[in-house]
């Protein structure tokens, strides 16, 4: 394992350790969107779904829970938990999720490495997985006063991505037979739809002002 | 064709 892809997975994981702070230690889940967190639930079911047929390792394994055990309790919380649930932004939170399912599952379906269920149901995760992010970007976008945690959960999750771009290209470089058309494609997007939120992070961080994104 | 690389990323 290189050290971007370990940096990538910690940056990941902190990400998941920030919004579970937010969550346990706050009790809040105010300007973070169930529907981003709905969605990761559904990429990671459908791509750690290698977990009852391939061993890799048991960093694998165990990342692999942390992230089915995580995503599924973060929604847990927001949808269930009495006091967490008061704090969400249900108004704000409108964007139809549901609707991003379909082409991702029609785009599996033709575009995958090998149609059998566990090849179709991780290409649909990749794809789902690059536009999981943007109920979130739009649900910032509205609100007015983003806390510090959630701008940060958003930055280490954009940082995680972007690592794992620098991952590929160090592979390619350096490993034989390492291709992987689907995950660069799809990763690459999801990496660019971040780049706005880089922006006006920076900026805010630069001139020492509270992050707010032009409507 | 290639060889079958393992999907070992997360």
């Amino acid at each position: 394992m290189n050290i971007f892809r370990l940096a990538g997975d910690m940056t990941h994981l902190f990400s998941v350790l920030v919004l579970l702070l937010k969550i346990h230690t706050i009790k809040s889940c105010a300007g973070i969107s169930l529907k981003t967190q709905e969605l990761y639930a559904i990429v990671f079911t459908t791509r750690y779904l290698d977990l009852f047929t391939t061993y890799i390792s048991l960093y694998n394994t165990i990342m692999k829970l942390i992230f089915l055990g995580s995503s599924i309790s973060i929604v847990w919380y927001m949808r269930h938990h009495k006091v967490v649930r008061r704090s969400y932004d249900k108004d704000q939170d409108t964007f139809r999720h549901y609707l991003l399912m379909l082409p991702c599952l029609l785009l599996a379906l033709l575009i995958n490495e090998k149609f059998t269920f566990l090849e179709v149901m991780w290409a649909f995760s990749l794809y789902l997985e690059a536009v999981a992010i943007l109920p979130q970007l739009v649900l910032l976008q509205r609100t007015r006063n983003i806390d510090n945690l959630t701008g940060q959960y958003v930055l280490l999750l954009g940082a995680y991505r972007a690592l794992y771009v620098l991952n590929w290209i160090y592979r390619y470089f350096t490993e034989e037979n390492y291709v992987h058309w689907i995950t660069w494609v799809s990763g690459i997007v999801q990496t660019l739809l971040y780049a706005d939120f880089f922006y006006y992070y920076f900026q805010s961080w630069k001139n020492n002002v509270k992050l707010q994104l032009p409507a | 064709s290639k060889a079958k690389v393992n999907k070992d990323e997360l």
